[in-house]
């Protein structure tokens, strides 16, 4: 464990926290992509597969409990919740996210580090991770505006991320043998993706006005 | 040993 994981785990542990929080204190989820949601509840799940087969640590094995409870807890509330799912915008919410599975099935199928169903598996989760936020950034552009609660879940999500980055460069430069391009290419592309999105709360934070995404 | 894994990262 290095300081730049541990900052990238609290990191993420706060933006699905944010998120739960919102939804659960002003039961409302309005701007929030479900689609995001169900692909991160995916991506947990195809995750942790190992949960209970491997123990990696007490910390591993709580954090994951956390984040699958969250993620499963979230698509709840936005579901089933008879006051929170009245405020979901379902019409806005239309990215055809099934659509990003198959690729990244494919894609996993192709390219892995094992051919195993574990392995195989895990390497979808990487890969639907790096593109699971795009229903959301989507809903932003179409909504046109950014509660700051969505704002700061996007913001902790892209930041957990890039210290997941120099996690790895720095695993890099300190652990022989530690090369793992799929990880590496997927997180990078994830970060990117967030990368555009920085810049625009970035601005509004400077110039202290409300996130205007461009159409 | 065995090559290290990024299994122990979340």
């Amino acid at each position: 464990m290095n300081i730049f994981r541990l900052a990238g785990d609290m990191t993420h542990l706060a933006s699905v926290l944010v998120l739960l929080l919102k939804i659960h204190t002003i039961k409302s989820c309005a701007g929030v992509s479900l689609k995001t949601q169900e692909l991160y509840a995916i991506v947990f799940a195809t995750r942790y597969l190992d949960i209970l087969t491997s123990f990696v640590s007490i910390y591993n094995t709580l954090m994951k409990l956390i984040f699958l409870g969250s993620s499963f807890s979230i698509v709840w509330y936005m579901k089933y919740h008879k006051t929170v799912r009245r405020t979901y915008d379902r019409d806005q919410d239309t990215f055809r996210h099934w659509f990003l599975m198959l690729p990244c099935l494919l894609l996993a199928l192709l390219i892995h580090e094992k051919f195993t169903f574990f392995e195989v598996l895990w390497t979808f989760s990487l890969y639907l991770e790096a593109v699971a936020i795009l229903p959301q950034l989507v809903l932003l552009q179409r909504t046109r505006n950014i509660d700051n609660l969505t704002g700061q879940y996007i913001f902790l999500l892209g930041g957990y991320r890039g210290f997941y980055i120099l996690n790895w460069i720095y695993r890099y430069f300190t652990e022989p043998h530690y090369v793992h391009w799929i990880t590496w290419i997927a997180g990078l592309v994830q970060t990117l993706l967030y990368a555009d999105f920085f810049y625009y709360y970035f601005l509004s934070w400077k110039n202290n006005k409300k996130l205007q995404l461009p159409a | 040993g065995e090559e290290s894994s990024t299994k122990d990262e979340l």
